[in-house]
């Protein structure tokens, strides 16, 4: 694409042509874009965070990432929206241009890099990191079992050839761990909302335990809030709750590490297939997909902005 | 390039705990190459697995023989993966 207005949000994409469009989008907005390699892919490719700033200095700030299941394209795809809409709807529109007049946001659109790249080379279905186990002729780790929080508990498995494979130790995956030197360095991020699809749910923590955290109320009412915006477009039916009484037990998982570290407004959403489609939701559905997505975003955003903590 | 010709993507629908508990001895059985694409978890909430081709036929046995309810989502996952191929291709060339 030769800029990012004749860029096709329409279809699904490589890796290089979303690392070209993050070079496209950053290029058209230096005052407010900026590209951020937070560390390199277990096969050595680059990870790349996309960075909205208007200013300031370690502002309060919100996470997003996409794609960490790399299989779970319609998520990549909807990062990719997100980005242009963020650069596209500063100064235009009143309500999100106050939450980045004061807040600045962290886009992770391709999570997993390796993982990504070998669904469109050689397995379409792949869903793990791309790391060699040591005796095991599997390969990869399951990089939302692989955080410290809850590791090895029961919601994982110790079976390298399993999907759902923590790894031998947290953090062991670098994907993982890079985010979580980020986070730690950053040090003032208020929400981080990580996406996965399918299923259509908004998740709070808990994952690991069945103890409810300290902010339950609150989450709960944000993540009705949400749901409430994201169904009013187009009547996608999400459900919402605490990862282990919503769907079931899993350890080791994104949100509830970020949670344990104070990150009061962490999420997880599930983002749609309403067919049959699971992970292979036709292109056409994207754009829809994000669209309402993002109205759940930015209700999330505004509370946070709306309640410095 | 792996390919998914034949495999199938069943949808069941898990009535109560036990029959959950049933499914998850399916997701054990490592033969069978089976790929949860929502697992199992509360009844009532839909368990989407892929099926490769060789082992269908043995696991609708067992799903008909617990008397679990299920659904064909996706006949042939190879198709709907060449239909994906070629939406990009196309808007490749576009």
């Amino acid at each position: 694409a030769r800029s990012t207005n004749t860029f096709n949000y329409a279809t699904y994409h490589t890796l290089e042509e979303i690392y070209d469009f993050m070079d496209l989008l950053a290029a058209e907005h230096p005052q407010l874009v900026s590209k951020l390699q937070i560390g390199s892919s277990y096969e050595g490719r680059p990870i790349y965070v996309l960075k909205f700033s208007t200013g300031g200095n370690n502002r309060p700030a919100i996470w997003i990432d996409t794609g960490i299941h790399s299989r779970e394209w319609v998520t990549q795809a909807s990062g990719v929206w997100f980005a242009k809409k963020i650069a596209q709807d500063y100064g235009q529109d009143p309500a999100f241009t106050a939450i980045l007049d004061n807040m600045d946001i962290f886009l992770e659109i391709v999570t997993n890099p390796d993982g990504f790249a070998f669904t469109h080379s050689k397995n379409r279905m792949w869903r793990k990191t791309r790391s060699l186990t040591s005796g095991s002729t599997c390969i990869g780790v399951d990089p939302n079992r692989n955080w410290d929080a809850g590791f090895g508990k029961a919601g994982s498995s110790s079976n390298p050839c399993s999907e759902t494979y923590r790894g031998k130790f947290a953090n062991s995956e670098v994907e993982v761990k890079s985010i979580v030197d980020f986070v730690k360095e950053h040090g003032n991020i208020k929400a981080f909302i990580s996406i996965h699809s399918y299923s259509q749910l908004l998740l709070y923590p808990f994952g690991y335990k069945r103890e409810s955290p300290a902010d339950k109320d609150e989450l709960d009412q944000v993540a009705k809030s949400a749901v409430e915006a994201l169904t009013s477009l187009y009547g996608t039916k999400f459900k919402y709750g605490s990862i282990i009484t919503t769907i079931y037990q899993a350890s080791g998982g994104t949100i509830d590490w970020t949670y344990d570290q104070g990150i009061k407004y962490s999420f997880t959403f599930e983002l749609r297939d309403t067919g049959r489609y699971g992970f292979l939701l036709p292109a056409s559905q994207i754009i829809p997909t994000a669209q309402e997505t993002w109205l759940a975003l930015l209700t999330i955003m505004e509370h946070t902005l709306n309640h410095p903590y | 390039k792996e390919d998914f010709v034949g495999h199938q993507v069943l949808r069941i629908s898990a009535a109560d705990e036990a029959q959950v508990q049933m499914v998850k001895e399916l997701e054990d059985l490592e033969h069978l190459q089976l790929d949860f694409w929502r697992g199992p978890a509360q009844p009532g909430s839909p368990i989407d697995v892929r099926v490769p081709f060789p082992s269908i036929q043995a696991v609708k046995v067992f799903l008909e023989a617990r008397g679990l309810r299920y659904t064909i989502m996706i006949e042939d996952v190879q198709s709907l993966l060449d239909d994906e191929q070629e939406q990009m291709f196309a808007s490749r060339s576009r």
